[in-house]
């Protein structure tokens, strides 16, 4: 049920916010 | 950019350093990592700061190429996160703006710090406050980058239902103090904003060993 999200939530779900990545490349 | 170097203070055992090198044990200091937490940290920086323009200082296009595999590609959130991290606002990020700006993603960070980097990352427009239409920009902007297929009216009423509960003064806008309300019933929206990774640098790089001059 979309309407459930909360919208930072969602954002937070962009590869670009993944920093993590950083530390694989 | 080009290329400067400046000398370290102990040359007979330190390699030169790039423009924007600052001692560990200062950076340290003043962040959540050790001095061989920092120095673990800078393996990474030379890592990232030469793989395109070989100057020592992170472009945006080598700051997408370490996230996305490649530098062409133009995204919201990276150049945001680029934007913020590059506290100069010199259009490279610096490797004490790197270990500072990091220090905010570490697990043992202040949630404070992390709510108000955050913050800053979604007011997309510098006016102090994270507005509605932002907001809907935003997770327009995530569906777009991503295999999520919502319908304008999903997004509006994920956008609506979001800011009826983090607004509740009602204007149609998130100031920091509303922010830091929400994110405390919320804390899942900070989730991206913790990197396991931090908790295990001298692991993660542990060639820094060889070089390391401190015990902490």
């Amino acid at each position: 049920e979309p309407v459930a999200l909360n919208a930072f939530e969602l954002i937070s779900m962009s590869a670009g916010l993944n920093l993590g990545n950083l530390f694989d490349s | 950019m080009g290329c400067a170097w400046s000398s370290s203070s102990s040359p007979s055992r330190r390699q030169r350093r790039a423009q924007g090198y600052e001692e560990p044990a200062v950076l340290a200091a003043e962040t959540s990592f050790t001095v061989s937490e920092v120095e673990a940290l800078y393996e990474l920086y030379n890592k990232l700061s030469y793989s395109i323009f070989k100057d020592g200082l992170i472009h945006k296009e080598e700051f997408r190429l370490a996230l996305f595999r490649t530098s062409e590609r133009a995204n919201l959130f990276a150049d945001r996160v680029f934007h913020l991290f590059d506290l100069k606002r010199n259009g490279v990020i610096e490797f004490g703006e790197f270990v500072r700006s990091l220090s905010i993603f570490h697990p043992k960070a202040l949630v404070s710090d992390k709510a108000a980097f955050a913050f800053k990352l979604y007011d997309l427009r510098g006016t102090g406050y994270i507005e509605k239409e932002e907001l809907r920009e935003m997770v327009v902007a995530l569906l777009d980058e991503s295999d999520l297929c919502l319908s304008d009216s999903a997004v509006d009423e994920i956008v609506d239902n979001t800011f009826s509960q983090a607004d509740t003064n009602g204007d149609g806008r998130l100031d920091p103090r509303e922010w830091e309300e929400f994110v405390k019933k919320n804390p899942t929206s900070l989730r991206n904003m913790s990197l396991p990774y931090l908790q295990d640098i001298t692991t993660t790089f542990p060639s820094f060993a060889t070089h390391s001059e401190v015990n902490d």
